[in-house]
């Protein structure tokens, strides 16, 4: 059985809110450490990865491992209309494994509204472990994540593609769109402690600047975004949501290829 | 002409 309690105002639900853009169906799978979500967008372009321990939920509990399909984009509709202080409560049962139970609570406790979630079924992905593969990549960039969004508005205002370069002791957004071209250099500052750009190897990738964007919104939720780079491969995209959690966010973007 | 390619061509499904 799982049984899960968060306030409406949580990061869980900002997390969830913010990644609605790009999908809305998510694989969940709980354990009694915690929950994972994994998400593909409707394209197989973009996978995201989110991770919340146990503790940072207001109760938590799941004796049972578990995995199920849910269309969180129904979910988030459904605790939209709660009270902002109001507790909300997912229940799944090993008796009956087709459906979730989500419970909104008022704040005075005299209200309870009980909706229940059909299951989706839904491929589960065996991504690579994710620090190894980092590991071999060849450039990583740490910046604050109002640097980043920053960034991302800029490049918003160009339709179309962006390449992301390495260039000496920094890196390149470049973006070409039918009204012109726009070029963001970001360079490692001698002495700024939340910057941190560590190229191993030039590299250079091309992207569809709208999923950049998508994930602009989620690193608002965060200060630090970290950016990782490598020949051939996607774009990985990671940050820690708040400040003193171990909750934490992963964005793969695939990158354009010579067709 | 670059062509998008696929999140799925990096990992296997189960």
């Amino acid at each position: 059985m799982l049984e899960l309690k968060l306030v409406k105002e949580s990061l869980f639900l900002n997390v969830l809110e913010a990644i609605l853009d790009l999908v809305a169906v998510a694989s969940v799978s709980c354990s009694s450490t915690g929950l994972k979500l994994q998400a593909m967008d409707a394209k197989g372009v973009a996978f995201i990865s989110l991770l919340i321990p146990a503790k940072e939920f207001q109760f938590y509990h799941c004796d049972k491992d578990l995995s199920m399909g849910i269309a969180i984009g129904d979910m988030v509709e459904a605790i939209r209309s709660a009270d902002k202080d109001g507790t909300i409560t997912i229940k799944a049962s090993d008796e009956n494994f087709r459906n979730i139970t989500v419970s909104i609570e008022s704040p005075e406790c005299n209200e309870t509204t009980s909706f229940s979630l059909l299951l989706v079924t839904l491929k589960r992905f065996c991504i690579p472990e994710l620090q190894g593969l980092l590991k071999k990549y060849d450039a990583c960039v740490q910046m604050p994540s109002v640097d980043f969004m920053r960034i991302c508005k800029y490049l918003s205002n160009v339709d179309g593609d962006v390449d992301i370069s390495t260039i000496d002791k920094g890196i390149r957004f470049f973006a070409l769109g039918k009204c012109g071209c726009l070029n963001v250099k970001y360079m490692q500052p001698e002495k700024a402690t939340d910057i941190d750009i560590s190229v191993q190897a030039p590299v250079s990738l091309t992207l569809d600047l709208k999923y950049m964007n998508s994930f602009a919104k989620v690193s608002a939720l965060s200060n630090q975004v970290k950016l990782c780079l490598s020949k051939g491969q996607p774009l990985v995209v990671q940050c820690k949501i708040g400040q003193k959690t171990k909750s934490r966010i992963i964005y793969l973007l695939a990158p354009k290829i010579k067709g | 002409v670059r062509k998008q390619s696929q999140i799925t061509a990096f990992f296997s499904t189960s």
